[in-house]
């Protein structure tokens, strides 16, 4: 869960 | 996607695209660290890997793609641009990316959410930018005249981590849940890099001078 949130910035 | 982030995503963009000008204008890149440059490829290849197998926007995917093609444009010139490259400092630029790949690339193998070749590679270019500048405050630091447009660079990269510690904060209070402690410490790391630069750029700038850096 947390692995894909990060993902969402550059 | 906050203000803060967008501000940020902005800035780091137009830190390239100074950086690209100016060695286009002034077909010339004294004072550019080749190996700085060669390690932000690394992260972005690195941390891009998912454009093959997840799409969270437009934008998001827009953007890795001008980052990854911006970061080998400049290595190009660099290294092949039959004026450019006979204006690189080699023998001043000198600094052993080893040293930092190595330590990256071990702790994102101890330190990572998730135990797969794409998510160590993630972390591992999370962790690199972090440090990925070195190299050329390292050449800053040797040649000492800092020239406008790379001040502005760098400030700029600067600048840009942190509004993204910034857009953090924010987050957090916002997003019930939101925590990234990886990419955190990572990016205070990566802005307290450039505390010493900031304090010396600021100060020219106070004194409307040329940016020096003490010996």
């Amino acid at each position: 869960e947390e692995a894909s949130a990060a993902h969402d910035e550059l | 996607m906050n203000i803060f982030r967008l501000a940020g995503d902005m800035t780091h963009l137009l830190s390239i695209i100074v950086l690209l000008l100016k060695i286009q204008a002034t077909k010339s890149c004294a004072g550019v660290s080749l190996k700085t440059q060669e390690l932000y490829a690394v992260v972005f290849v690195t941390r891009y890997l998912d454009l093959f197998y997840s799409f969270i926007s437009l934008y998001n995917t827009v953007m890795k793609i001008i980052f990854l093609l911006t970061a080998f444009t400049i290595i190009w010139y660099m290294r092949k641009h039959k004026v450019v490259c006979q204006t690189y400092d080699k023998e001043q630029d000198t600094f052993r990316v080893l040293f930092l790949i190595v330590p990256c690339f071990v702790l994102a193998l101890l330190v990572n959410h998730e135990m797969s070749v794409t998510e160590v590679l993630w972390t591992f270019s999370i962790y690199l930018e972090a440090v990925a500048i070195l190299p050329q405050l390292v050449l800053l630091q040797r040649t000492k005249n800092v020239d406008n447009l790379t001040g502005n660079y760098i400030f700029m990269l600067g600048s840009y981590r942190a509004l993204y510690l910034v857009n953090w904060v924010y987050r957090y209070f916002t997003e019930l849940g939101y925590r990234q402690w990886i990419v955190w410490v990572s990016g205070t790391v990566q802005t307290c890099v450039y505390l010493d630069f900031f304090y010396y750029y600021v100060q020219a700038w106070r004194n409307n001078e040329r940016m020096k850096l003490p010996g």
